[in-house]
């Protein structure tokens, strides 16, 4: 079989067209940026361009990629997040000033839960606290988002068992 | 060096 490259893997785990999340697509995925030199910045400008999506199905899901991502992929793939270069297209989406007022709720909602959950899961990626910390001095975030009940950080997203 | 100057270019947004 061709090895597919990182980005018709997010196309696939982030079509719009997904009735509902594609796990295979998505473990492809995480799997793939692990493997390539250039994986994780590739994969992290990827991400950035999806989860900008005015589409929120297509937003979503690339959201739960980057998630997924960042409890199965290591350091190298946290070290890219870590970095202002990308939380800058995050903090994008969810501020006013930016993308934020024609984003919809639930994809900004995510996204700041997803800041939060990595600021205490990942509290060496200092880049992110200070990110988080300028949202809420603008005021963007207004409290700490409530986490799921599982492990803020650890425990990997709940999916539907096969079958 | 590479890095060093990557981190010198790496800022938040401004808001």
């Amino acid at each position: 079989m061709e090895p597919e490259s990182l980005e018709s893997r997010i196309n696939r785990a982030t079509n719009p067209l997904n009735k509902e999340l594609d796990w295979d697509s998505i473990d492809a995925f995480c799997e793939q940026l692990n493997k390539e030199l250039e994986g994780p910045p590739l994969a992290t400008r990827l991400l950035a361009h999806k989860i900008q999506s005015p589409q929120e199905w297509e937003a979503t899901q690339a959201l739960t990629v980057l998630e997924t991502c960042m409890k199965n992929c290591g350091k190298r793939f946290h070290d890219e997040v870590g970095k202002f270069r990308f939380l800058n297209e995050l903090i994008k989406v969810v501020s006013p000033k930016y993308l934020g007022t024609r984003t919809p709720d639930k994809v900004k909602d995510k996204i700041l839960e997803l800041l939060y959950s990595w600021t205490l899961g990942l509290p060496q990626e200092v880049k992110i606290a200070e990110a988080y910390q300028m949202l809420k001095k603008q005021g963007i975030v207004k409290i700490d988002p409530k986490l799921p009940d599982d492990s803020p950080f650890l425990a990997p997203p709940t999916r539907p068992k096969n079958g | 060096l590479g890095e060093e100057s990557e981190e010198r270019d790496d800022h938040l947004l401004p808001m």
